[in-house]
Formats: C-alpha cells, structure tokens, sequence
C-alpha cells in the first residue's frame, strides 16, 4: 500500500482547497514560521482517527475547522482526504476490494465529524484498524509531531515499552 | 504474547546498537527489557554513550545527544515493522550540520530498503538539499495556507520569509 | 503586595504589547491579570494574534509563534527590572532567518538600553554573525571541552562539527 | 554590578580549568551537539545556588563532577567561581566592602557543597539573596535553559503570575 495524496478543506489555515502530492522517496516541507507546516502534519494525523483535540492544540474539535481570518470569514465545515493505493491488495480484509481508497473525514461545526471509505460512511474504530493493519496511527511512532522526537527518551520505561508493540 | 515481546526486544535492540553508531559515527548503546513480574510493566531501559564518553545517566546527554540516540530507536522499530509512510516535523532541529548530514544519509537508506513515503518538514538548507522534491507553504494572503511546488533556491527563500517568494 | 503586583502587571503588559509588535513586525498581543478572591490564585493570561491573524487560544500558534510571544514577555518582564546577566540557550532554535533577524534587533536595543551582558548559545549561523565576540565549545579530546575565543569563519566550522575547527 | 569572568573546574565536562571572560554587550557561544555549551549555562545556575540535581539532568548533585572518560578518570571536586564586578556598590549590604566579589561553590563527593565569598564560607541561602538583590537566580526568568524558552507560555496562568514578582 502506498499513501498517494492529502487533500485538505477548511483544516485549519488551509481554507481554499488543497492537495498534496505524496510521492516516493523523501519529500520536504518548507515555509516561514506560522505558515502551515505543522498543520499540514495534523491533517494527516486526524484522518487517521486522532480523537484527542488537545493533541492537535485545540481545546475542542471543532478547533480545527477554519476560523476565519482579519479578512476572511470562519467556515462551518473542515474535510479531509487521504489517498491510498492498494493495488497489491493489502489493507484489511473488508476493505480490500478496490485499486484506490480513499479515506475522508469530515467535520461540521456544533455536529462532530463522520468518516467515509470510497464514500460509505465507516466508524472511527474501522479507519483506525484499516491503518493499524499498516503499522501506522494517528500515534504510532512514526508520525513525530514538532517538539516529540525526545518523547521516548523522556518516557517512562513502562511507557517506552509500549513501542515493542509496533515493532511486533 | 510474553514472547512476542521478547522476539520484538531483540530485534530492536539488535537494530538500535547499528543505527546508534551509525547516527554518532562511533559510541555504543543498546536496551534492556527489565522484566517484571508482571509482564505489563515491564520497563525498556536506554543505555548510551557517545563516542568516546562515559555511560552515564541518559538525562546529561546534551539536546542533540538526545535527538541521535531518539531517532535511533525510533528507526530500529521502524525497520522491525515498517510503514508506508513516516512524517518527521522539524525532528532535527536540535542537530548541528554533520549530525543533520548523518540523520539525512539515514533517513534516505530507509527510505531506499523499505519502500517508505516521508514527510520531513524543516528549516534546514541541509535537510532541504537532500530531498528529493520540495514543497513551500505559504501565506501570501494573511492566515491563509498555500501550498507550492519549488526547487531548493526558492525553498531557502520562503523559509527565510523573503516577499520575492510570494510572486 | 496586591497594588505592587498590579504596578508591575500594567508596566509589563505595556512593553509586552509594544515588544509582540517588534519581533512579529506586527499583529495584536496583551496579558490580563484575572482577579480572584485569592490574589495568590490569580492568574496572568496571554492573548495574542500575528498579523492577519484571528486571536484564537494560545495553543493554536506555531513552534516559532510561541517562541516569539515567549520572548515579548520574557524581555518585557526584563525591561521592569533588569540585571546584570541574561542567559539564552538556543532559545532561537525554532525561528525562520526571517524572525531570528528581529530577535537579533531585541536582543542588541536590550542590551544597550539596559547595559545587561548577554550570554546567547547558538547554531544559528545568523545569530552569531550579530554577536559582539564568539567563544567556540570543542571536544578535541573526547569528553573534555575547551573554551576558544573564535572569529565568525571558525565559529560556523566548529558548529559543523569540522576537524579543521579543532586545530 | 557586571559579571565579569564565569571559572569551572571539574565541572561536568570541563574537567580541566576554564575561564568564559563575560565581556560587555552581547557574547556567543558556540560548538557542536555534546561538546560542553549546555554545561557552561548550568554552571552559572549552579553557582547562583541551584539546589535541584533534576534542574541539571542529574539524578544526584555528584553527578556534576566530572565523571571520567575512555581514558580520563574521574574527579572527586567540583569547583565554579564567578566574578563580580561591584565598583559602583550595588551589593546586598553585608557583601558591599569590596570591588570585586568572587562567588565560589565547591562540591566534594560524598559531602555536599559549601560556598565561599572572597575566601569567606557563606550559606547558600546568603548566595541566593546576593543575587535576588540583582533581579536574578538560580531559576529566574533571565536565565533561559534549552528548550525552556516556552516554558511561559506553557505554564498555567496562576504559574505565570509569579513571574511578575520578578518584576515587582
Ligand atoms: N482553526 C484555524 N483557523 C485558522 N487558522 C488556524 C486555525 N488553527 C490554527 N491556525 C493558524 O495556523 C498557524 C499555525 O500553523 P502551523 O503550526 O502549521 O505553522 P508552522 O508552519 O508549523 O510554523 P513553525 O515553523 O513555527 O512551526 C497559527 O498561526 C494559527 O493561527
Ligand atoms: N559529570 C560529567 N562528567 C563528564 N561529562 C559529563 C558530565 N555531565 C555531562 N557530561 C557530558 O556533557 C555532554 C553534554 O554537554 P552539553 O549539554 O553542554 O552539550 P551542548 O554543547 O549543549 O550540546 P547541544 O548542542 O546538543 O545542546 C554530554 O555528552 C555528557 O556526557
Ligand atoms: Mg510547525
Ligand atoms: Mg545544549
């Protein structure tokens, strides 16, 4: 399984619709302080199933919908896409019938946020399994968030030991 | 499952000692699984020393010694159970050029043996030189994102937050 | 204690205001003293917009936002009460070329508005080039610093790690 | 009052003696990752009157003496001395005599530390009043470790009031 593309919708600062292209290798992420970057790594993440809104700076979820700017107005619903290529077949059993997933979440103000796989609506818990099945997560270890590469160093060893669960 | 664990352990461990002294060029490192009676608690101990240092309490590294010995582990597992993707926000900030040099020539190694996607977002001009494409976020329209594909010069630009990169 | 502490909040939140307009080259900050019944439970809130940008909670800003608020109301704090040292280990670290130039300006008006010595640990080749002196930290024998008085050049070469710098 | 010239010797990796002459205006430091800068900063807290091992990564206050390396063995001393200048009187009034204060703090493993001012055994409460005279301390604002430079904003606000103390 590959991951292809991001697309995001009214996610935080990224009002206007936008796509980025995953491609192969190593791809990096460039821009001045407070431009998006980070955002861009949250999205990812809360596609994924990331539930907590404090691990995404907000204090409620709905912090992540697009909140208007000096001149600009807020949005009511933030969405976003991940693509994935399954042509080798290897996501989870239920899932495994098409080329292309396509994996959306979306939020609307007030009314919480719904998931959908090829445009059936599914269950967090479905999304989190599906990408579980790719040793990957909105927590895995594979995700550092800015500020988080010493985590493991700076947990507890009980903590740490949690990490041997992904790598078996 | 107590096995499993035990299987997974070794493996890290075995990874994590190469990956440690191929990020410091040298030293010796390695874990411990102390076990516990209860299995649930048992607790993974790190063991470093860079090069030519003392093994001493992991807590005096420096912030760099830090991040080296972090993205050891971090890769050890990694490469134990890979995923199609792994995205490193800003992971080497805290690493002067020759340790930002060696953390580049692993993430490409990885990159190439197991067929990984990353996302490495940075300020480095180093990290950036070694990527093999770029993107540019910016906000030519205040609080707004914009995201654009640029070749290393104009990446240096927009980070330094340069108005020529805006056009 | 209750009106010396109000004294000192009103001339605190004026420089914050004033020093969150330099190093974001504009935007909208200011602190509010929330008044309990217990003054030893008040609490002393930030509110801060970048330009352009909505005031939304503190933990919406970005690495290099918060560093740059940190700043205004560390050195506003400062500016009430000076002394003799400042001390500042990479406190830049999470800032764009062009935030580090403004941190740069804050740091040399401070210091000769208050003729207090600053002490700046950096990798940030920008930074040092802003210095009055340099002093480089080299390990030529592993695990043992020396102290050596650097000109700009050697400073970038020994922060590169160079074996050149350890002659 | 200046502070003028910060002494270490044995002092975690400053195992042979070192002196940082702390000139006017604004001074660099530089150096690669592990090679001592970090060390230098804790020095400085350390002589102020730092009474918390944690506060400098240790688990112990001995784990500040240099503790060896591949060839060098270990020390059993630690000694930091800063100077001050103090021509225009500015000291706490006890302290007040002279031109020039030389703050020491030794510590010997096994048994603790003890400071000296100009040669005269003083308690570390007596330093630490020295230099809360002077708007600063072991754990004052001025005096940013890495990766603290947030720690104000992370704090909650009834934590963040009591730096306006430090303004008062
Ligand atoms: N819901 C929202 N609506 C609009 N803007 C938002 C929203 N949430 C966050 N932002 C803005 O996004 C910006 C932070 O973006 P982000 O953290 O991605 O920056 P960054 O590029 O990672 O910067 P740095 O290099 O400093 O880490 C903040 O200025 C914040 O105001
Ligand atoms: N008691 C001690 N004896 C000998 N060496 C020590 C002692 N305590 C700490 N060290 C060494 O000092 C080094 C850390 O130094 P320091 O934190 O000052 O580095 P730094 O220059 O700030 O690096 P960075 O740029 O990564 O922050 C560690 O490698 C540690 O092994
Ligand atoms: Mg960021
Ligand atoms: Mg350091």
């Amino acid at each position: 399984m590959h991951f292809t593309r991001l697309r995001l919708h009214g996610f935080k600062s990224f009002v206007d619709s936008t796509d980025l292209h995953i491609g192969t290798g190593m791809t990096g992420i460039v821009g001045p302080n407070g431009c998006g970057k980070s955002n861009l790594v949250e999205a990812l993440r809360w596609v994924m199933g990331e539930n907590s809104a404090k691990s995404m700076r907000g204090g409620e979820m709905d912090d992540v919908i697009f909140g208007g700017t000096a001149t600009r107005p807020a949005r009511n619903v933030a969405e976003v896409t991940l693509e994935l290529d399954n042509a080798h077949r290897t996501a989870t059993a239920e899932f495994n019938n098409d080329d292309t997933l396509l994996v959306t979440r979306q939020i609307e103000r007030g009314s919480g946020s719904d998931y959908r796989l090829n445009g059936k609506p599914l269950r967090r818990r479905d999304v989190q399994l599906l990408f579980a099945d790719q040793a990957t997560g909105a927590h895995s270890t594979n995700l550092v968030g800015q500020g988080q590469i010493d985590a493991l160093i700076r947990a507890k060893p009980q903590d740490r030991r949690a990490i041997l669960e992904e790598a078996s | 499952a107590r096995e499993r664990l035990q299987g997974a352990f070794s493996l890290v461990n075995e990874r994590f000692q190469v990956l440690f002294q191929r990020l410091f060029n040298g030293g010796k490192a390695y874990l411990e699984l102390l076990d516990n009676e209860d299995p649930m608690n048992a607790g993974l101990e790190i063991f470093a020393s860079p090069p030519g240092k003392k093994m001493q309490m992991l807590t005096l590294l420096s912030g760099g010694e830090r991040t080296l010995t972090a993205l050891a582990l971090l890769f050890a597992v990694f490469q134990t159970n890979p995923s199609p993707i792994c995205v490193l926000d800003e992971a080497e900030a805290a690493l002067d050029e020759s340790n930002i040099s060696r953390f580049c020539d692993l993430v490409e190694s990885i990159a190439r043996e197991t067929g990984t996607r990353f996302l490495v977002i940075t300020h480095q001009r180093l990290t950036m030189a070694r990527m093999d494409r770029l993107f540019g976020v910016t906000m030519g329209e205040k609080g707004v994102s914009q995201l654009v594909s640029v070749n290393l010069e104009t990446a240096v630009a927009i980070r330094d937050g340069a108005k020529a990169a805006a056009a």
